[in-house]
């Protein structure tokens, strides 16, 4: 299955960065809570939010210094794998922002993460399916 | 004379992986 990269601006996790929500809703990133991303997806029309299981967590062998991410993702159970940097932050259901290398989000983005683990529950979207 | 300066403003779909689970794997 296909699978796009998080964003590549790294802005968008930089402690302070204002967030909109699909209410209209400004927030700081790292004042984000899984209600707002769950809220979002219901208002945006469209968009799905889907739970990814972290399944397993290495360095890429394509990629030298990236981590290859496994997730199965929604219903289906789909395996994605995407490879980000360590300090690439995902936001894991009632836990929040969480990442390979917490050290190196918090020097580069000023974001406070969890370390992300196998077993994680990240939120991810998807296209909402026409029935 | 300061122009100020817009704030950017990031919508919440681009903080979180796009991850198409439309195919079973």
């Amino acid at each position: 299955p296909a699978a796009a990269a998080p964003g590549s601006n790294p802005s968008h996790f930089m402690k302070g960065a204002i967030i909109q929500l699909a209410t209209g809703e400004l927030k700081r990133v790292e004042d984000l809570q899984t209600q707002d991303f769950v809220r979002s997806a219901e208002v945006s029309g469209g968009l799905k939010i889907d739970s990814s299981m972290v399944m397993d967590i290495r360095s890429s062998q394509q990629r030298p210094g990236l981590v290859s991410l496994h997730f199965t993702v929604g219903e289906q159970q789909s395996k994605v794998t995407i490879d980000v940097p360590p300090e690439h932050p995902f936001f894991v259901f009632g836990q929040g922002w969480s990442s390979c290398s917490p050290e190196r989000t918090a020097q580069l983005y000023g974001l406070t993460c969890h370390l992300l683990q196998v077993g994680d529950m990240c939120v991810s979207i998807t296209l909402q399916q026409q029935q | 004379n300061v122009e100020p300066r817009s704030v950017p403003v990031f919508p919440w779909h681009s903080l979180v992986p796009f991850l198409d689970s439309s195919q079973p794997g």
